[in-house]
């Protein structure tokens, strides 16, 4: 059980070797592992540039307007991470990324990340996100589970 | 006397102790003074004492739904006057008033309001 | 891929942003 920090500091080089991409026909891209991962083990970090919540409409209307695919998660009320131009392979997961993985915002060194720690342990070749249970992304799908922090969308 | 508000404000900003200067480190976001007017003509004068190396501000009128967390100026609640190139906005859209503002200027900012609110 | 906007760049870890003073503007002067 080592320290946060430097699991964190390793997450940085093992990435790598563990997350691959893959297309994936129903939700466009997926995440996979490239080698089995124990549950509870740090597998990637959800990086991007870290902008406050107020800028994050003004990029949406940038982006859709240039038809790039949106990527961005919210750290806390006041700071978002868009991984939308600088970013790693984490923005293809979705904001559930279960049943494999959980996200988790860790601070480190007084610094604030979005980790996504596998739930339990994954093989090599099995993916990462929960990849068909949403249709392509661009079509949202409404949520209405009513909670008070509902994102909306199921996607 | 008009103060900067303690609470009117994005909460990244600081607020000193005689309340007449606002620190902010984290971007462009406002704080409103702890006085409003409702109708009539008003002005009041801003003169800038002090302008650390590279910092530039934006002042004007704001209304109660201006969006704190962005510069005045930048939703259609609120006109703005910018030290950088003395650019005015308002809609987030700048128009050329006058050439930027420095220390030790004075500014006047007056504003109509039809009488019956 | 379409998935990657255009000039992508990999990044290992966060960057904070340094946002301009023009960064609400709908056009920089």
């Amino acid at each position: 059980e080592l320290p946060m920090a430097m699991r964190y500091r390793q997450l940085c080089d093992s990435t790598r070797d563990t997350v691959g991409v893959y297309r994936s026909p129903i939700s466009g891209r997926g995440l996979f592992c490239k080698r089995t991962v124990e549950a509870g083990q740090m597998v990637i970090e959800y990086a991007g540039q870290v902008i406050r919540s107020s800028l994050t409409d003004i990029r949406e209307r940038y982006y859709s307007s240039r038809g790039i695919g949106c990527y961005m998660f919210r750290i806390d009320d006041d700071f978002v991470v868009d991984a939308t131009m600088k970013g790693n392979a984490a923005r293809f997961i979705n904001h559930s990324c279960n049943p494999n993985c959980y996200s988790r915002v860790v601070d480190i060194l007084g610094k604030k990340h979005i980790i996504i720690f596998a739930l339990r342990k994954i093989l090599r070749g099995e993916e990462l996100t929960y990849d068909y249970k949403f249709p392509i992304e661009e079509d949202k799908i409404p949520c209405t589970c009513g909670a008070r922090r509902c994102r909306k969308y199921l996607n | 006397a008009v103060l900067l508000a303690l609470h009117d404000r994005a909460q990244c900003l600081r607020i000193s102790d005689d309340r007449l200067s606002v620190t902010g480190d984290k971007g462009y976001c406002m704080v409103r003074a702890t006085h409003c007017v409702r109708r009539g003509t008003w002005y009041w004068e801003a003169t800038i004492t002090a302008q650390p190396e590279g910092a530039h501000c934006r002042i004007g009128w704001g209304g109660p739904l201006a969006n704190l967390n962005a510069p005045l100026g930048y939703d259609k609640f609120g006109y703005s006057w910018r030290s950088r190139k003395g650019t005015v906005f308002h809609e987030a859209r700048g128009r050329h008033l006058s050439p930027g503002y420095q220390q030790g200027d004075v500014l006047g900012i007056l504003i109509h309001l039809p009488e019956a609110a | 891929w379409s998935a990657f906007a255009p000039d992508f760049k990999e990044l290992d870890e966060n960057v904070e942003y340094e946002e301009r003073e023009s960064e609400f503007d709908l056009s920089d002067e």
